[in-house]
């Protein structure tokens, strides 16, 4: 465990805890993508296919199940809380996710490391995450207006990606045989989705003005 | 190489 892998795993759970704070206080879920957050949910599901089989550490086990908590219950808050579902603007968030998944799998049973049925899901789930943002992403194109908590999510989240691919460089220096190809690619590309959102984000943090994108 | 496949990142 390096600084950077730990900044990561801290702003990917900040983010999550941002997200829930905002459904669970609030009561609110504007401007979040259900589509996103299902993706989300079956990303994690894919991937901690191993979650009893093969123990990491105390620390990966605990985050794991907490990142899968959370991703269900969002998707479950969103879905069926009585009070939060109403706020969800459905008819912004029309991304046709499930096709998405397709080309995810494809590309998975052609390009992993090893043709195991867990070695699939997991590279299947490296390349879902990359472009499970896209429903988010489009959803605030249409909405622009974000509110704090909103704009502070995805910030955070695209702050995960970042430090993750500076653990990567750091631990390609540090470490013998430490080449991940599949999810450098994914992860870099998946990192380069959030950079309009950042330029808009800083832009908005340094004129001190409220966070808006341009139709 | 040894670290492939151990999945040690979230």
């Amino acid at each position: 465990m390096n600084i950077f892998r730990l900044a990561g795993d801290m702003t990917h759970l900040a983010s999550v805890l941002v997200l829930l704070l905002k459904i669970h206080t609030i009561k609110s879920c504007a401007g979040i993508s259900l589509k996103t957050q299902e993706l989300f949910a079956i990303v994690f599901l894919t991937r901690y296919l191993d979650l009893f089989t093969n123990f990491i550490s105390i620390y990966n086990t605990i985050m794991k199940l907490i990142f899968l908590g959370s991703s269900f219950s969002i998707v479950w808050y969103i879905r069926r809380h009585r009070v939060v579902r109403r706020s969800y603007d459905k008819d912004q968030d029309t991304f046709r996710h499930f096709f998405l998944m397709w080309p995810c799998l494809i590309l998975a049973i052609f390009i992993n490391e090893k043709f195991t049925l867990k070695e699939v899901m997991w590279t299947f789930s490296i390349y879902l995450e990359a472009i499970a943002i896209l429903p988010q992403l489009v959803m605030l194109q249409r909405t622009r207006n974000i509110d704090n908590l909103t704009g502070q999510y995805i910030f955070l989240l695209g702050a995960y990606r970042a430090f993750y691919i500076l653990n990567w460089i750091y631990r390609y220096f540090t470490e013998e045989h430490y080449v991940h190809w599949i999810t450098w690619v994914a992860g870099v590309i998946q990192t380069l989705l959030y950079g309009d959102f950042f330029y808009y984000y800083f832009q908005s943090w340094k004129n001190n003005v409220k966070l808006e994108l341009p139709a | 190489a040894k670290a492939h496949l151990d999945h040690d990142e979230l």
